[in-house]
């Protein structure tokens, strides 16, 4: 299977 | 005081579609820069973001940065009640609770104003890094949009391939399989070709009813630019001629 992370996890929360 | 006004009213009208699928509710940065907004989908997979320069209209004035919540769905309503052809410009004072959208017939005959009331909305801003991209795909708009949605019709995702001699398409469903390769393109009298740069090869796999979203921004820019890392997100670009941009980001599909 596949998972798909949160664009959280790749760029920093301002 | 904001007030912004933009003669090619349409502009705004195909902004607001390319994002209204993606986000409900949103945030518009107004700021002497220009007219911004940064949102992701209800999931966090993916992200719009918006810019719309000051210069790109034709009078811009705005006091000090505000922020103005908007629900899409709405402005969208009001955005379709102005004409191809119109005027519109947008009001709001520093501390309303409305931004008034105002649209003037090219004769100028017929004027307008739609009052939208603004809301509050908690929103994330990320901070998005400047990267060097592996592989970069610069390809005509609606031929992006033709693949996704040819796609779409046979799996529910689709891995991305770069590599110097094209890139690939792929996706796999219960009938069957479907592969298309969109050479590098060497014509130099073409337009709107193919155009491949890259560091090096690479693959990721996304969700194909997210890219179907963002081909929503079609009509706004004759190319699409892809910029892929590997397990990176991909950020799919339209240019506003002269104005600014659509841009969107979504997650790759990582092996459990």
């Amino acid at each position: 299977g596949s998972a798909q992370k949160s664009l959280t996890s790749f760029f920093f929360t301002k | 005081m904001f007030e912004a006004r933009l003669v090619q009213g349409s502009l705004l009208k195909k902004v607001l579609e390319s994002i209204k699928d993606l986000v409900t509710d949103a945030n518009f940065d107004c700021s002497q820069n220009g007219f911004a907004l940064q949102a992701m989908d209800s999931s966090h997979v993916s992200l719009v973001a918006l810019l719309l320069r000051n210069d790109g209209f034709e009078h811009y004035r705005c006091d000090r940065p505000m922020t103005m919540g908007m629900n899409l769905t709405n402005m969208s309503k009001m955005l379709k009640c102005a004409g191809n052809d119109d005027i519109i410009t947008m009001k709001a004072d520093d501390a309303g609770d409305v931004v008034t959208f105002m649209f003037e017939s090219p004769e100028q005959d017929k004027i307008s104003d739609f009052e939208l009331k603004l809301m509050d909305i908690d929103s994330e801003h990320l901070g998005i890094p400047d990267t060097e991209y592996a592989a970069t795909v610069k390809m005509p708009s609606a031929e992006f949009q033709r693949i996704c949605r040819d796609l779409s019709s046979i799996g529910d995702t689709v891995t991305i391939s770069v590599s110097k001699d094209g890139v690939k398409f792929s996706t796999t469903g219960d009938i069957g399989q479907a592969n298309i390769t969109c050479r590098q393109n060497t014509s130099v009298d073409k337009e709107e070709q193919t155009v491949i740069e890259l560091q090096e090869p690479v693959t990721l796999t996304f969700a194909l009813r997210y890219l179907n979203s963002f081909t929503k921004a079609t009509p706004l820019a004759p190319t699409v630019q892809l910029q892929m890392s590997k397990e990176l997100p991909v950020v799919v670009q339209y240019l506003i001629a002269d104005m600014g941009y659509v841009r969107y980001y979504l997650a790759p599909k990582i092996e459990d």
